[in-house]
């Protein structure tokens, strides 16, 4: 474990909080019995999340950690594995299923075809892979998945009007643990005898790009302190 | 071994 694959899992985990933290807001704001304002806000707004993402992200973790029983690597691997399977299945149910969240959901504006990046991705999957066994053509399957998971996100986010600081701030940690994750892999290149893995690098440098405009977008917004836009 | 090493990252 080196600081910059630390910080990279901590980044994803604070990711995924602040994405609970606003599933939280939304269910006690129509909790109440009268709608305070930012409660008005919220509900009256979509909240910007994608279920499609959720979804994609469910199904990479789902196909990443088949080995979260067989391989036993570290007590922190298992129960940041637990972390993020657990969470990314409950958000997906609470969108789906929860009374109160899934109002916030705009299907109509999410309308991005995931299914149109699962199969592609499992069709490279089953050509570019280390080793053709079943559990590694699913771990790559997760890793090209994974890269473009957050297109629908981003797709939603131009044609959200307002983005609300949460759902801004989930996008930029869950790209930045990738860019974190970027330099671990530079840091083991040279600190690791034969630590070379071209499918995971690609990959996780394909989805670090994919999240260029937006972070430029964010920054820019962070610095002349205004409301974040993506232009349509 | 190899497979061991390369499954450690999340």
């Amino acid at each position: 474990m080196n600081i910059f694959r630390l910080a990279g899992d901590m980044t994803h985990l604070m990711s995924v909080l602040v994405l609970l933290l606003k599933i939280h807001t939304i269910k006690s704001c129509a909790g109440k019995s009268y709608p305070c304002s930012l409660c008005f806000i919220l509900l009256e707004s979509s909240s910007g999340i994608s279920l499609k993402t959720q979804e994609l992200y469910a199904l990479v973790f789902a196909t990443r950690y088949l080995d979260i029983f067989t391989d036993f690597i570290s007590v922190y691997n298992t129960i940041m594995k637990l972390i993020f399977l657990g969470s990314s299945f409950s958000i997906v149910w609470y969108i789906r299923r929860h009374k109160i969240v899934r109002r916030s959901y705009d299907k109509d504006q999410d309308t991005f075809r995931h299914f149109f990046l699962v199969l592609p991705c499992l069709l490279l999957a089953l050509i570019i892979n280390e080793k053709f066994t079943f559990k590694e053509v699913l771990w790559t399957f997760s890793l090209y998945l994974e890269a473009v998971a957050i297109l629908p996100q981003l797709i939603l986010l131009q044609r959200t009007r307002n983005i609300d600081n949460l759902t801004g701030q989930y996008v930029f940690l869950l790209g930045a643990y990738r860019a974190l994750y970027i330099l671990n892999w530079i840091y083991r290149y040279f600190t690791e005898p034969h630590y070379v893995h071209w499918i995971t690098w690609i990959s996780g440098l394909v989805q670090t790009l994919l999240y260029a405009d937006f972070f430029y977008y964010y920054f820019s917004s962070l610095k002349n302190n205004v409301k974040l836009k993506l232009p349509a | 071994d190899e497979e061991q090493v390369m499954k450690d990252e999340l």
